[in-house]
């Protein structure tokens, strides 16, 4: 475990937090992809099914049941809250994310590191994790304004990745034989979708302006 | 390569 794996599991963390905090604190989830949740919610379940057969470390356990809780929470929020569920911009959150599903598990059935269903559906969970925030980027840009804790939401989850990309660089040069080129090129991918927003982000916070994306 | 090692990222 190396600083720049464990900042990027703490920001992780942390944008999952912020979102719980909206959610409870606003008892509203406008503005939240409920699409973008649910993506995340089958990258977990679809990533951790070593849960119950390879122990690796109490930290990557917990963690792992974190994140799978977490994300089942606010999908479920959103689905069945009485409260919550009625501020869900369910016209604003059109993206098609059954054709994300259908992309990436092709990809997965493509590129792989062994053919078993354990490792398909590892290298889909990557995949998926790498377009799963579209729906909510779309959803951004459609509804102009976006509300402060949504911003930090997505921010941390940019960041997330970005310590991420510092972490395999950093394993590369330090661990002989460190090679993870799904899990690399995805991230890549992944952390270049958030460039535009971390670009309009840094002007927003350096005009100390509302942060507004282009439509 | 990568057989002999775990998945041990999150």
């Amino acid at each position: 475990m190396n600083i720049f794996r464990l900042a990027g599991d703490m920001t992780h963390l942390i944008s999952i937090l912020v979102l719980l905090l909206k959610i409870y604190a606003t008892k509203s989830c406008s503005g939240i992809s409920l699409k973008t949740q649910e993506l995340y919610a089958l990258v977990f379940l679809t990533r951790y099914l070593d849960l119950l057969t390879d122990f690796i470390s109490i930290y990557n356990t917990v963690m792992k049941l974190v994140f799978i809780g977490s994300s089942l929470a606010i999908v479920w929020c959103m689905r069945r809250h009485r409260v919550v569920r009625r501020s869900y911009d369910k016209e604003l959150d059109t993206f098609r994310h059954y054709f994300l599903i259908a992309a990436t598990f092709a990809l997965a059935v493509l590129v792989y590191e062994k053919f078993t269903f354990r490792e398909i559906l590892w290298a889909f969970s990557i995949y998926l994790e790498a377009v799963a925030i579209l729906p909510q980027l779309v959803m951004l840009q459609r509804s102009g304004n976006v509300d402060n804790l949504t911003g930090k939401y997505v921010f941390f989850l940019g960041a997330y990745r970005a310590f991420y990309i510092l972490n395999w660089i950093y394993r590369y040069f330090t661990e002989a034989r460190f090679t993870r080129w799904i899990a690399c090129v995805s991230g890549l991918v992944q952390t270049a979708l958030y460039a535009d927003f971390f670009y309009y982000y840094f002007i927003s916070w350096k005009n100390n302006a509302k942060l507004k994306l282009p439509a | 390569a990568l057989n002999g090692q775990t998945k041990d990222e999150l």
